[in-house]
């Protein structure tokens, strides 16, 4: 899976997220990719997500709106994204993770799986990283 | 504002010979999409343009380089949203479209509908004109053997966790 979050000058963001599905499905399977607020989520008064992992328990957790939701009560996107994807990891033992932003500017990039090639681009400054605390 | 644009590629299991690569994957999408911003364009522009470069990058599972389902075909899913209508746009199950973002996008702002699926997905393509791929151009020699290999039941719980990774 792979996906994008980003907001411009005028302050509205957004986000996209496409994939593959998962390997060896059943022909039909429609993962969370095509689900709002499990493959991605929008919203100029708060921010933007968009995840990537079991797309099964992303559905049932709806974790991007989940995001959001946290950063509704004043979590930040690292805060918000580590509570979301431990309560989907606690739940449904679900793994993945997700790039997020708020209204601000502010970002974060987070995963509970062991891996999750990541990149970020703000203040012509580039950042990127795949294994955890990079 | 100043304009931000984060990405990712994928959380399922990256192979070592692939580490580089999907490095590199992520921050030339991440650049595609920032050259957007920095230009005064859209956010939904610039997420559309960063998952285009990465559906075209056969590293990736999306697009070209897909993983395969249980037939071996290829069938994938895109979404996207703009936050500031909250209006969205998606495909599922849709089949030979080289970059199924653009098509997610297309649904979003030429139909009153929030997902196509399918056959439908395919026959909305074809209407806005859209040209198929060979679904050989969308499967690579490594998603052919990931197919094959792929974990039975009852191996490693945490590798076929993470082969159920999209």
């Amino acid at each position: 899976t792979v996906g994008a979050v980003a907001i411009d000058a005028e302050g509205n963001v957004a986000s996209a997220t496409s994939t593959g599905g998962r390997l060896n499905k059943m022909v039909g399977r429609v993962g969370d990719t095509a689900c709002v607020g499990c493959g991605a989520y929008a919203d100029n008064y708060v921010g933007a997500a968009s995840p990537t992992g079991c797309g099964e328990e992303i559905m049932k957790v709806t974790l991007c709106r989940l995001i959001l939701f946290h950063m509704e009560q004043g979590k930040s996107p690292k805060e918000a994204s580590d509570i979301a994807l431990a309560y989907m990891f606690e739940r449904v033992q679900g793994f993945g993770g997700v790039v997020v932003l708020d209204k601000t500017g502010d970002w974060a990039a987070r995963f509970n799986s062991k891996q999750m090639s990541w990149a970020a681009a703000k203040d012509d400054q580039l950042y990127n990283g795949l294994y955890k605390d990079e | 504002m100043i304009p931000v644009i984060v990405v990712h590629g994928g959380a399922g299991h990256i192979s070592e010979e692939r580490v580089e690569l999907s490095r590199q994957g992520v921050r030339e999408a991440v650049l595609h999409g920032y050259r957007i911003l920095q230009r005064g364009g859209t956010a939904l522009d610039a997420v559309e343009e960063a998952v285009v470069q990465m559906e075209n990058n056969p590293v990736f599972n999306a697009g070209r380089g897909s993983v395969l389902n249980e037939l071996g075909d290829i069938e994938m899913d895109a979404i996207i949203m703009d936050g500031k209508t909250l209006n969205s746009g998606a495909v599922s199950a849709v089949r030979r479209i080289a970059n199924p973002i653009k098509l997610s996008r297309l649904v979003m702002e030429k139909t009153n509908h929030v997902c196509l699926t399918g056959h439908g997905a395919s026959r909305f393509a074809k209407a806005m004109g859209i040209p198929e791929v060979p679904e050989e151009f969308l499967k690579t020699d490594y998603s052919r053997m990931r197919w094959k290999k792929n974990l039975p039941p009852g191996s490693n719980p945490v590798q076929c966790q993470m082969g159920k990774m999209g």
